[in-house]
């Protein structure tokens, strides 16, 4: 679809830096997930999740993609492979410190993985596939 | 460097690309001057070439800053978190998150505002979005999905040179040889938060 703006659109404020606005970005809450490995069970994780999934990570075909939980199930885990190898860290399945760090970073908002397929270092994502699909050519 | 699923791209017929700015933004020229410069970055090793024009809905590629839900399924989550979104070819929408703490002069790494976003910087990646390229592992190439606050990255690689010339050819007067492995021109702070 060809996608035309209709709602207001905001005149963006350049930064002046006596009018900031130093608010912390929602991602900063993973912070208190490091440490997480499968088996855990913490609040938050359910909206890591979400996180994943947005990213391409996690399947939205999933049944359970609705409704996560805050299990750090075999869906995290695997989504945390394929990120770590992604942004070239150590592959451990588990929220160490490095990846953490690496999740609450800015980022595009275009996902590393569409419609289940990514080019980045862990090659064809393996699932039932993400059905995310932020590039519309028609 | 990775592309979209069916590698889409601009169709030969169109080289000469056209990009405009969302009106209700009522951006500055100095602003305007800033995704000039990102467009040229990419002109400069294809054989595209990006023109602004203030027809923004017969432009190729639009412009916009936006807060928030603002109606493609995809809203922005206010100070740092996703920055910007662009589409695949040839839809041509970029999106700025309009909260953002943008920086369009002078040198980021400095601010004392830990937010700071360099606007540049996004600018040069998302217009690879447009063109045709997903996202990279390589750290130092423009198309590497984050970027710190407080972090000027604005150089093409080789990364992001040899896939923008898979799908568009190389710019006859391009060379090679200036373009780094890794980028130069990427400075940061401490790299926080």
């Amino acid at each position: 679809h060809f996608f035309e703006p209709n709602v207001p659109t905001p005149i963006p404020s350049w930064l002046n830096e006596t009018q900031i606005n130093e608010t912390l970005s929602e991602w900063d809450a993973f912070r208190n997930l490091s440490g997480c490995h499968a088996g855990d069970r913490v609040d938050g994780l359910s909206k890591l999740k979400k996180y994943f999934q947005y990213f391409g990570y996690i399947s939205n075909s999933s049944s359970s993609s609705f409704n996560f939980t805050d299990d750090f199930d075999d869906a995290l885990k695997s989504a945390l492979e394929t990120y770590q190898k992604n942004f070239n860290l150590d592959v451990t399945g588990e929220l160490d410190e490095r990846t953490v760090q690496q999740i609450v970073r800015p980022r595009c908002g275009v996902p590393d993985i569409v419609n289940g397929s990514t080019t980045m270092n862990s090659g064809k994502y393996n699932s039932s596939s993400s059905t995310r699909f932020h590039s519309v050519s028609h | 460097y990775s592309f979209f699923p069916g590698k889409p791209r601009w169709p030969d017929s169109k080289r000469d690309l056209t990009y405009a700015f969302s009106p209700g933004n009522q951006l500055t020229d100095d602003v305007k001057s800033v995704f000039a410069r990102a467009f040229e970055r990419w002109s400069t090793v294809t054989t595209l070439t990006f023109t602004v024009t203030d027809s923004f809905y017969t432009a190729d590629m639009k412009i916009g800053f936006f807060s928030g839900d603002h109606g493609d399924g995809e809203p922005f989550d206010g100070v740092l978190g996703t920055l910007a979104h662009a589409f695949s070819p040839p839809n041509g929408q970029f999106h700025l998150d309009g909260a953002e703490n943008w920086v369009i002069s002078g040198d980021v790494t400095k601010s004392s505002v830990t937010s700071a976003v360099d606007l540049e910087s996004v600018a040069v990646h998302e217009i690879g979005h447009l063109l045709g390229l997903g996202h990279s592992s390589v750290e130092d190439a423009i198309m590497y999905p984050s970027i710190s606050s407080r972090t000027r990255k604005v150089e093409l690689v080789q990364d992001d040179v040899t896939g923008i010339q898979e799908l568009y050819g190389a710019n006859p007067s391009y060379n090679a040889s200036s373009t780094p492995s890794a980028s130069h021109e990427r400075e940061t702070s401490d790299g926080g938060p």
